[in-house]
């Protein structure tokens, strides 16, 4: 065997071009092959499916839900008195956390890890920048820059997802629109699809309009307790329990009295530079963008040392809310790399609405470790929740018109919590 | 867990931060 290695002569002689051809051929029935994985439906969209290398399909196999949901309830068990301070000092020693800045400094008072995963900060302790961007979180800016203009968002430098996909797709026209989008995706039977239609909600109505639903014996809400009225009680009410696809209006916590709500909203106003007759355009995806302007976006990592809440990045008004149920991949700067449509898989809650400029989203995305996203102001919203999975790119809606009269949305002040994440 | 933000803005809009970088809530991140 060694002569044979060693004295064989090598004699090259050139292939025969029909060989070539064939190389090419094939190369070329190879790209197109891969170009051809993305499928678009009937309406001309990408269907988001699992993309990557053999790590990432690996992973895809996982219950990755399950093993978030267990991990969530482990976190949550109280752990014993004494043993807290040594557990989360060595939890902080390992990822990095400042316990010189959370409050309540007592690390005896957090009963689980999930309670001091979810901690709080002493007040003053980040302050806040006078710029029309600030950071929502603590974290490690990942990527931005400009949306192109055939809407695809970059993930990391050259994988890049759709913004429609991200954010969920409105439906132009009429309410029928909406319940038929309900009805092609199979989530709303017939029966609740009569009983929608049955109430005969305008969009306008749906959707946060003023005036009230045209139902037999509906009153209009009166004020009680210096409780704004919300509108859609009815609506939500009619429409609960929540199915996949609905658009209900959220029941949104009120801000102590009317009076503070309403210095609230104003203050809103005033940085926002706008009138309380607000301008309603552009707030809807962002794709028709005011002359001058571009869609800029921003991903910021949040480790798993670091805090968890996230707030405001500027004055604005959060219009609404759509939740989508996805997987719960790691969203870990290794897995951005490799998997592809990350984050329109995970779980995710957009919040959509406008700043002086224009249309603002924002988008907090599960993974496997916090699966759980709180909104302060949205005490309907479930994330990673057991049940039925609906179709991917599916969502559920909720609207936050009742939450201010003049804004339309619920306000929120530059660096204003807003919410979090929590694990499990 | 991460946070994607997207928004419209004038085209002058510009990031005042780096890839990579480490943020805090309430840092600057950009501006006009």
């Amino acid at each position: 065997l060694m002569n044979a290695w060693t004295e064989t002569p090598t004699k090259w002689y050139p292939l025969p071009l029909a060989v070539g051809a064939l190389l090419l051929v094939a190369i070329q029935y190879r790209k197109k092959r891969r170009a051809q994985e993305v499928i678009i439906d009937e309406e001309g969209r990408e269907v988001i499916r699992l993309k990557g290398p053999w790590q990432v399909h690996v992973l895809g196999a996982l219950p990755l839900r399950n093993f978030s949901r267990l991990w969530g309830y482990v976190n949550s068990l109280q752990l014993p008195v004494w043993f807290r301070p040594y557990g989360y000092r060595l939890y902080s020693f390992a990822f990095g956390c400042n316990l010189d800045e959370i409050e309540p400094a007592d690390l005896r008072t957090y009963p689980s890890l999930g309670d001091f995963f979810y901690r709080k900060l002493k007040s003053g302790a980040r302050p806040v920048d006078n710029a029309a961007l600030v950071s929502p979180a603590d974290g490690t800016m990942l990527h931005f820059g400009k949306v192109q203009h055939d809407m695809r968002v970059e993930q990391v430098k050259g994988i890049t997802y759709h913004l429609d996909a991200l954010l969920g797709v409105e439906r132009p026209g009429s309410p029928t629109s909406v319940v038929q989008y309900n009805r092609d995706m199979s989530i709303v039977d017939d029966q609740e699809f009569a009983d929608i239609n049955g109430i005969e909600y305008t969009l306008d109505q749906l959707i946060g309009g003023s005036s009230t639903p045209n139902s037999p014996g509906n009153t209009t809400p009166t004020e009680v307790d210096g409780q704004r009225p919300n509108p859609m009680d009815h609506a939500a009410k009619n429409l609960a329990p929540q199915k996949f696809g609905e658009r209900i209006d959220a029941s949104v916590e009120p801000k102590g009295n009317l009076q503070d709500t309403l210095a609230h909203d104003t203050e809103v106003a005033l940085e926002m530079g706008v009138k309380p007759s607000l301008e309603r355009r552009g707030s809807m995806g962002g794709k028709n963008v005011r002359p001058g302007n571009s869609l800029f976006f921003a991903v910021i990592y949040l480790a798993p040392g670091d805090y968890h809440r996230f707030h405001s990045p500027t004055a604005w008004v959060v219009e609404k809310r759509r939740h989508f149920v996805g997987e719960l991949f790691s969203v870990s700067p290794y897995i951005a790399k490799r998997l592809e449509n990350l984050f329109v898989l995970n779980e995710r809650v957009a919040l959509l609405g406008r700043w002086k400029h224009g249309f603002f989203g924002m988008v907090p995305v599960g993974a496997t470790n916090v699966g759980s996203i709180k909104v302060n102001f949205d005490q309907e919203l479930r994330t990673n929740v057991r049940g039925k999975r609906p179709p991917p790119g599916t969502y559920t809606e909720a609207v936050y018109s009742g939450a201010s009269r003049i804004l339309q949305g619920q306000p929120l002040t530059p660096a204003e919590e807003m919410g979090g994440f929590c694990l499990g | 867990s991460t946070i994607v933000l997207v928004f419209e803005a004038p085209s002058d809009f510009e990031f005042t931060v780096h890839p990579s970088q480490k943020v805090k809530v309430g840092q600057r991140l950009g501006d006009v």
